[in-house]
């Protein structure tokens, strides 16, 4: 997925590191000291619905000409994630102890359109 | 967001670099909460000591995202009770009302201290209190050791269903190996209970397969 550069229109990945000092919160929250908080923003036209980013193949590239070449759009296309990770915090709870604990689908790795 | 664009992240306009940065940490806020199953930010009152924090750390090897979804939970023991014999002592334990999720790994870890005299029996059982403020005595686990350092002593997860309250008390009896209890001089002290050297109890709970309840009642 390209990364979204400011005069990029299409679909693609705008990454933000958020520091949680930033925050107000490294008291409670020990590790990690921040995270990538990416999300999909841009323009899905036609030709690229269903098109998964960079990673498209040479068969979704031929689809999308198809496409492309098709008068009538088939429907509204979103860019939206299509890869995410999950993050692992260390943080304390209001009793002071140390719980870790998994946050599945945390970070946005990969957008496309729908 | 560009009135009429059908979906949210399709050409909302480009907004102030001051903006979007306000914008994403407002975001950053609420993602953390909602994965934490959290309504706010915890008030800390009662930070561990930084030591026993960088122990604690150790342990849960912070980084690596476990194979199972879930949580590990490092609890410190608060003393509740040290009676005048050496050998008895009550931990408390608080921990956060468990949600729908299942305690499926305990080990208490305890620091013995050099005083130890040669091999020493530790009985751990838990004390709860029941309907009409009866309090009962569970047995737990038996462990034997012989060298000073810290020791993991692993618990029976059952025995540890959380009581509503979310309060654990544990009690800790030792007794020296038969022939050997001369060796204990009156007041003398084998558990470090104090300070950073102070019990923790070490949890890994994962979340309750949807149905499971259900399964168990059939």
């Amino acid at each position: 997925t390209p990364t979204c550069e400011p005069e990029t229109p299409l679909c693609c990945r705008r990454d933000h590191y958020v520091d949680f000092q930033e925050l107000g919160w490294r008291d409670w929250i020990l590790q990690p000291e921040g995270y990538q908080l990416n999300y999909c923003n841009g323009q899905c036209p036609p030709h690229l619905a269903g098109s998964p980013g960079i990673a498209a193949s040479f068969h979704s590239a031929v689809f999308s000409l198809l496409k492309a070449n098709n008068p009538w759009p088939l429907g509204i296309s979103c860019c939206v994630p299509t890869a995410k990770r999950s993050l692992s915090l260390l943080h304390l709870d209001r009793n002071g102890n140390v719980v870790k604990t998994d946050v599945p689908d945390m970070v946005v790795e990969a957008c496309g359109c729908s | 967001q560009e009135a009429g664009s059908v979906c949210p992240s399709c050409g909302s306009p480009t907004l102030a670099p001051q903006t979007e940065r306000a914008l994403v940490l407002e975001l950053a806020k609420q993602q953390i909460l909602e994965g934490l199953h959290l309504t706010s930010r915890p008030v800390i009152t009662h930070p561990p000591p930084q030591a026993a924090l960088t122990r604690a750390l150790r342990r849960l090897q912070p980084g690596s995202v476990s194979p199972v979804k879930g949580e590990e939970v490092i609890s410190f023991a608060t003393i509740t009770d040290s009676s005048a014999s050496t050998c008895s002592s009550m931990f408390t334990f608080h921990l956060s009302t468990p949600r729908a999720h299942r305690l499926y790994h305990a080990r208490l870890w305890l620091h013995m201290l050099p005083t130890l005299p040669g091999t020493l029996y530790l009985r751990i059982s838990r004390w709860s209190t029941r309907k009409r403020r009866r309090v009962s005595r569970t047995f737990l686990a038996e462990h034997q050791m012989n060298t000073p350092g810290w020791h993991a002593l692993t618990l029976p997860p059952s025995g540890l269903k959380g009581e509503e309250s979310g309060v654990l008390k544990l009690q800790v009896d030792c007794r020296p190996l038969e022939g050997n209890s001369t060796a204990v001089q009156p007041q003398q002290r084998f558990l470090d209970t104090e300070g950073d050297q102070r019990p923790f109890l070490e949890l890994k709970i994962r979340a309750n397969e949807p149905g499971a309840g259900r399964a168990r009642r059939r």
